[in-house]
C-alpha cells in the first residue's frame, strides 16, 4: 500500500497541560481522565511515553481556552494521587498530515519532519494514527509549518480549519 | 457530536524503542526518522511528548521482528546526533477503541482507562487520534484488556486482527 497524503489540517489555538513524575501502575489514567470526564474537558492529543523508574508522563491538548479549567482539574488529580507535578504550555498549533497507509510508511514522517525542519520549526509533541500524523508547533511558525509541508507533499490547497474534527 | 465506540483492534507483537535525553531542537527527529525510512522499517505508534530543559524523549513501535533492524538504525541515529541513548521493550500488544467523536470526548478515554484499571492492566503507552485511543499493555494482558474494553463499550465481536491497518 503506497501512501497516499491527501491534506494538511490546522488547528490553531491549542495548550498543552502535563502531569510529570506520575506513578506507572494501573489505575493512575484513571483517575487524572476521570477529574476531566467531569467537567467535560474536550481533549484532543493525549501523548504517554514509555515510562522509567516506576513513573511515567502524561501531556494532553485542549483548546487554549479550556485551559484554566484544565489546569484545575489536573491539579485534583495530582492531589488525589499524592504525586506529580502539573505544567502547561501555551500559544501552540496542531499541524496534522492526512492519508492513507502512513502507518507502514516511515518515509511519511521522515519527510514530514524533514521538511519541518528545513523551516527551523521545532517539533514539541508528536503522535500518529495509521492515517494521520500530527505535530504540535510554536503558534508563530503554524503558517511556515503549513506552506512548508503543502509544498513538501505536493498539495494544493490547505484543508478548511475544522477540517480536523 | 456524541461519541460512537464501534469497535475494539488489537495488534499483538509490538516492540517499543525509545531514544531519550535527546536535543530539542530542529531537525532532530529528522535525522532519525531518515535513518528508520532508508531500511524501510514500518513504524506504527510514534509519541514524543513535550520537552524539559532543552531535551525530548521519542518512542515509536515496530513489529516485534523489526526490532534488531530499528535498534541499529537507532543507534546510527543518536550517533550522528552526539546525543541521546536508546532503549527498547518487548512483548507488548496495542489495545485501539475507535470510533467517531472521540476528539471532544474524554469520556471515552476515561471509560477505557477506567476498565483497564479495573481489571489490572498497566498503560505502558498512549497516543490518541480524533476516532481512535491506542494504549500498548503487556501482551501477556492482551487478552484481557480486549474482553475488558469490549464489554465496558458493550460491543460484541472483536474487529479482525489486521482491521488495524
Ligand atoms: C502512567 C499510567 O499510564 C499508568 N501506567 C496507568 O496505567 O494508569
Ligand atoms: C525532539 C525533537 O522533536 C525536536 N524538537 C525536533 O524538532 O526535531
Amino acid at each position: 500500500e503506497t501512501a497516499v497524503v491527501c491534506g494538511v489540517a490546522v488547528a490553531r489555538d491549542e495548550a498543552t497541560v502535563s502531569l510529570r513524575d506520575i506513578p506507572d501502575r494501573p489505575g493512575v489514567m484513571s483517575v487524572i481522565f476521570s477529574r476531566m470526564a467531569e467537567r467535560k474537558i474536550p481533549i484532543d492529543m493525549i501523548v504517554q511515553n514509555v515510562g522509567r523508574d516506576g513513573l511515567a508522563s502524561v501531556s494532553f491538548t485542549v483548546p487554549q481556552d479550556e485551559l484554566a479549567e484544565t489546569l484545575t482539574a489536573a491539579d485534583q488529580a495530582v492531589k488525589q494521587l499524592g504525586a506529580g507535578t502539573v505544567q502547561h504550555g501555551t500559544n501552540l498549533s496542531k499541524i496534522s498530515v492526512v492519508g492513507s497507509g502512513m502507518k507502514s510508511h516511515s518515509g511519511v514522517a521522515a519527510q514530514m519532519f524533514t521538511d519541518l525542519a528545513q523551516a527551523g520549526v521545532n517539533l514539541e509533541m508528536i503522535t500518529t494514527s495509521d492515517i494521520k500524523i500530527s505535530v504540535l508547533v510554536d503558534r508563530n511558525q503554524a503558517d511556515t509549518a503549513m506552506r512548508t509541508v503543502h509544498e513538501g507533499f505536493g498539495l494544493s490547497e490547505p484543508l478548511p480549519e475544522g477540517a480536523e474534527s
